[in-house]
């Protein structure tokens, strides 16, 4: 079994992966990768031998067959479908956003409370739509992940209902710790964890 | 010194002593910290033993005092001058995003180059100027952090602009590695990151 930090230092490698195969490369060594991440090799041959990911020495490990197996851990190798709730300017910002798609998160559908934004258009494939709609939504666009968008006084009450319609993973960027049943997973977005990272690293002047 | 790891989840166990602490709280003991974070009492111990956090056999750590030191070593125990540069749709949530300000992240300033956002308020304190004024706004309000909202194919010329203008700490929103002197640090954010952890989860189903 994959501890979390490892799988998050995965993800992360991924995004490295993805862009030196969009440039050709065929094979990558645990050295450059270190390099490219500020993190030690021998941490990143570490993380690969979990599933087995073993470099050639002098050639490095295969970069489309590290992709495949990461996505396959990740669970990243099959698409979700996806719900936003909430069609402020975080929801908007995520529906609008090519990264999610093409890591296999597609938007399904984004939905909003206020009369003004339902019946908006946000691309050539999707609009924005009423919440009260949210449990055909669900059921018929077979909606597996939502993605709470919504204000901090509703943030529960809507997850209540996006459960009880059947979701179990939950992306939240309401700054609340929000309560869930054993069986719902709910992942906490704080950008403000960003920030942080940066100021510790720059009181340590680190690089 | 602290490894970036344990900065990171020292950042995760202020967020919680913040609520504690509004709610009360005086002390918490590594075995509640861990229940609430589904992290192992030990990691929590071990990481706040970096700095001689210790708890007393019984009582636990007192929060006020932890808080106190976290904030030192994460860099968040001064305030920090912070413009967003590009007032999209992620811009203006961070921009009216109160967590930052909590956690001693104060926006100075929201720049754009679109006519037709320049002159617009966000809120009483900020409305959004233009892009051109950089220079002086940097040099004025003693900016220390830039935010990039904008476009990719704009990314690397607006960081060389904000470098030029002697900012030394950045957060990245632009999903591109982008190129930086050794003394300027740069911290990404992968939100796409979030959704991989959570579909890490569900497909180990993990708690
Ligand atoms: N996690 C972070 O780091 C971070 C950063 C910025 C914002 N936020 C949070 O993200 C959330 C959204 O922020 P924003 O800037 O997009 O806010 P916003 O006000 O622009 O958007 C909120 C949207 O939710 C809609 N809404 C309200 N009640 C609803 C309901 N019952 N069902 C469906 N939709 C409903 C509103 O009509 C509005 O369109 C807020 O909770 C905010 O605090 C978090
Ligand atoms: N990291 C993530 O997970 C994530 C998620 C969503 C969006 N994004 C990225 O964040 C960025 C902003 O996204 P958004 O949805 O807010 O886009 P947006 O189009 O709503 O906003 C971009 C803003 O930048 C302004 N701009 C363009 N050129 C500029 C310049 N030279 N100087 C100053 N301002 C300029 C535009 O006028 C616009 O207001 C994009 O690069 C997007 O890909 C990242």
């Amino acid at each position: 079994k994959i501890p979390k930090p490892v799988a998050r230092r995965l993800a992360i490698y991924y995004r490295v992966l993805k862009e030196q195969s969009k440039n050709g490369a065929e094979t990558i060594s645990s050295s450059s990768l270190g390099r490219m991440l500020d993190l030690k090799p021998s941490q990143i041959r570490k993380d690969l031998s979990y599933f087995g990911g073993f470099g050639k020495r002098g050639t490095g490990y295969n970069v489309i067959d590290l992709m495949k197996s990461i996505e396959k851990i990740l669970g990243i190798d099959k698409r979700w479908n996806v719900l936003i709730i909430g069609a402020g300017k975080i929801g908007r910002a995520l529906a609008n956003y090519p990264g999610l798609i093409q890591d296999g998160f597609t938007i399904k559908g984004i939905v909003d409370v206020s009369e003004k934004k339902i019946g908006k258009t946000i691309d050539e494939h999707l609009t924005i739509e009423d919440v009260a709609e949210m449990e055909k939504i669900i059921r018929e666009r077979k909606i597996e992940i939502g993605v709470l968008c919504v204000p901090s006084d509703v943030a529960q009450k809507v997850l209540n209902s996006v459960i009880q319609y059947g979701i179990k993973g939950i992306v939240n960027f309401v700054p609340k710790r929000l309560k869930a049943p054993k069986d719902v997973m709910i992942e906490d977005v704080q950008i403000s964890l960003s920030f942080k990272a940066l100021s510790f690293r720059m009181v340590n002047s680190e690089r």
